[in-house]
């Protein structure tokens, strides 16, 4: 499975 | 981080306090929707959640409790200060919030990129932060008040949309494989609905101007 997305943006 | 990106956060956070300053300087919020900042608050507390699990860098833990923390403050001048309070246009401010809600609730568990707790109330709070600003704009249409939003907070917010767009196009050159359709989908009608915004705050600017011209 795709690794869960970092959401770096706010 | 990018230039944009943080001229994007700056503006962002600067429209925030521009608004935070006029309640407190002016002691009115006439003008000011309480249900828009109140969707707000849903979307900075349903999309910052990850302050518990992840951690991205100082900066950006700073800012999202600056965001969470300033969005509760205006919402509790707005109910709750002696006079702020009363300044405020409740008959004005109707806008059926539900009929935003309910939508994103549903549209993230339809379309999301992971079906998990965390990251469907992610999803959620980009779609209504997309659509938070309409109840403004009903408020502005039926009031026509200009004085109290200031022209700073609406061109402060449309500069943090307008950054956060060149900031999506220049990591999209310079990042291999990233992507995020969500995002990008979301913040553009975000904008769009905000170029809305800007051009009944310049018709009604014109119009206040035309009233108050010497006959």
């Amino acid at each position: 499975a795709e690794p869960l997305k970092q959401h770096d943006e706010l | 981080m990018n230039i944009f990106r943080f001229a994007g956060d700056m503006t962002h956070l600067c429209s925030i306090v521009v608004l935070l300053l006029k309640i407190e300087a002016t002691k009115s919020c006439a003008g000011v929707s309480l249900r828009t900042q109140e969707l707000y608050a849903v979307v900075f507390v349903s999309r910052y959640l990850d302050l518990f699990f992840t951690f991205i860098s100082v900066y950006n833990t700073v800012m999202k409790v600056f965001f969470i923390t300033s969005s509760f403050c205006i919402i509790w001048y707005m109910r709750h200060h002696r006079i702020v309070s009363q300044t405020y246009d409740r008959e004005q401010d109707t806008f059926r919030v539900a009929f935003l809600v309910v939508p994103c609730i549903f549209l993230a568990l339809l379309v999301n990129h992971e079906f998990s707790m965390v990251e469907v109330l992610w999803t959620f709070s980009i779609y209504l932060e997309s659509v938070a600003i309409l109840p403004q704009l009903i408020l502005l249409q039926r009031t026509f008040n200009v004085d109290t939003l200031t022209s700073n907070y609406v061109f402060l917010l449309g500069a943090y949309r307008a950054l956060y767009i060149l900031n999506w196009l220049y990591r999209y050159f310079t990042e291999p494989g990233y992507s995020q359709w969500i995002v990008w989908s979301s913040g553009t009608l975000q904008t769009a609905i905000y170029c809305d915004f800007f051009y009944y705050y310049v018709v009604s600017w014109r119009k206040n101007e035309r009233l108050s011209l010497p006959s």
